[in-house]
């Protein structure tokens, strides 16, 4: 463990309180993408199978079926509870744009052809992807809330960091995690353009991000 | 070398 990533788990689990405060607080999720989470809610799923096969630390128990419970109650909030707030006709993403080419490469590329390994990079790979139905509803309906656009900034910062924890790990420990580190450069890079409108456009003081 | 598929990162 290392401050990098630390940081970045902290800020991962920021981003996902933020979200369910917002959809909590203002009893909505207009302006959220459901299929997002769900993305998010298979990639923590298929990922986090191996709580049942080894233990790793008390931290990493923990954080694993936190961010589960997170993700899985995030998207009860948004398809159940307050379903009647939920803009479907904006969350129009095709998933099976993303779904087909990402289980075909996860296994073409994986470090053993094992069901939880096959399932593993499948959760790498979606991961990396798995944000653009959100900013594709962004893009479609030219605006995000303020607060959508923390959730965001936080998910991004969250990536950024675990690219320097990359970076010291493979410094002092030779660690290099290739499928990891090349879906998580790819993931990082489609946050870079929002970065530069959060920064420009929310930090400058509006209640809303419009693009321009 | 890849040890043995422990994915010890979140």
């Amino acid at each position: 463990m290392n401050i990098f990533r630390l940081a970045g788990d902290v800020c991962h689990l920021v981003a996902i309180i933020i979200l369910l405060l917002k959809i909590w607080r203002s009893r909505s999720c207009a302006g959220i993408s459901g299929k997002s989470q769900v993305l998010f809610a298979i990639v923590f799923t298929t990922r986090y199978l191996d709580l049942f096969t080894v233990f790793i630390s008390p931290y990493n128990t923990i954080m694993k079926v936190v961010f589960l419970a997170l993700s899985y109650a995030t998207v009860y909030l948004i398809y159940m509870r307050f379903r009647n707030t939920f803009n479907s006709e904006n969350d129009s993403f095709r998933l099976e744009f993303l779904l087909v080419p990402v289980i075909g490469l996860s296994f073409l590329e994986n470090y053993a052809f094992t069901p939880l390994e096959i399932l593993w990079t499948f959760s790498i790979f979606l991961e990396s992807v798995a944000i653009m139905p959100q900013l594709f509803m962004i893009t479609k309906t030219g605006e995000a809330e303020s607060i959508t656009t923390h959730y965001l900034f936080f998910l991004g910062l969250y990536r950024a960091l675990y690219i320097a924890n990359w970076v010291w790990r493979y410094h002092t420990e030779g660690f290099f995690d290739q499928i990891a580190v090349v879906s998580g450069v790819v993931q990082t890079i489609f946050y870079i353009d929002f970065f530069y409108l959060y920064v420009t456009k929310v930090l400058r003081g509006r209640g809303k991000m419009t693009l321009p | 070398e890849y040890q043995d598929e422990l994915h010890d990162e979140l």
